[in-house]
């Protein structure tokens, strides 16, 4: 342990297995907010190259959008090869921890995340899953502060035997928690 | 959202995904790195945004 502690190892560097199938799921409520078909077409274009399975539908209501999630687990689990990977791109208008339907009515993320969780798609036990989220979460605009220093916090884990319910997920928001997004 | 071309946080991380190579971790650090350079002007008025990223991920992702 001494000499661990004054010769640090490099980390290993696994990489997931991704020879096997990509699918991602992308739902867009476009109505009111313009400048959406453009976001749709660039995600169009990144997930092509990306040599995706690409699935895309417009202006879902609330409801919707939790059953688009379902069909998609059903899909991934239903998929005959291998799958690899999955993408999930939710933008709509939203405030912390929902989003809206084309309805209005609103949906709670925490309820879209479970629906691909290593309980719910075993698919995608242990593989990675990515969440990109346009959309609002909150009312806070953020106006800048000057630059200062760097904090950096760096926590070790162990390698447990099971799977928890909650790993390999990724969320990308496109804004932090409270604020608004342009 | 601009109305001709998207949003710039989604119209960043598709550039950077298609264009640059490595551990999608890296790659969202560039696309957090190249939106806190960018200012929006909303009301006349500058402002920030930048994205926040929650990570579970056990291993590497590279996606190309």
């Amino acid at each position: 342990l001494e000499s661990e502690m004054s010769n640090p190892q490099p980390l290993e560097e696994e990489k997931y297995d991704m020879s096997g199938s990509r699918l991602s799921l992308t739902l867009c409520v476009t109505k009111a907010r313009k400048g959406s078909e453009e976001d749709m077409d660039a995600l169009k274009r990144m997930f092509h190259h990306l040599k995706f399975e690409s699935t895309m539908k417009s202006n879902p209501t609330a409801e919707q959008f939790l059953e688009e999630l379902d069909k998609f687990q059903q899909t991934i689990d239903d998929w005959e090869e291998p799958v690899s990977c999955a993408f999930v791109v939710l933008m709509a208008h939203g405030e912390e921890g929902l989003l809206e339907g084309e309805d209005e009515k609103m949906v709670r993320l925490e309820d879209l995340f479970e629906v691909l969780n290593n309980k719910n798609c075993k698919a995608l036990r242990g593989k990675p899953k990515v969440y990109i989220i346009q959309a609002c979460r909150g009312e806070h605009r953020d106006l800048g502060e000057e630059m200062g220093g760097d904090q950096v916090a760096m926590i070790r884990k162990n390698h447990p035997q099971t799977i928890p319910t909650y790993t390999d997920t990724m969320h990308i928001y496109s804004t932090v928690e409270g604020h608004l997004s342009y | 959202r601009h109305e001709d071309n998207g949003s710039g946080f989604i119209q960043t991380l598709t550039d950077v995904f298609i264009n640059k190579r490595g551990p999608i971790t890296e790659l969202l650090e560039e696309v957090t790195r190249r939106m806190a350079d960018t200012e929006v002007i909303q009301e006349g008025k500058p402002r920030k945004v930048n994205p926040e990223v929650q990570s579970t991920l056990r291993k590497q992702l590279i996606l190309q």
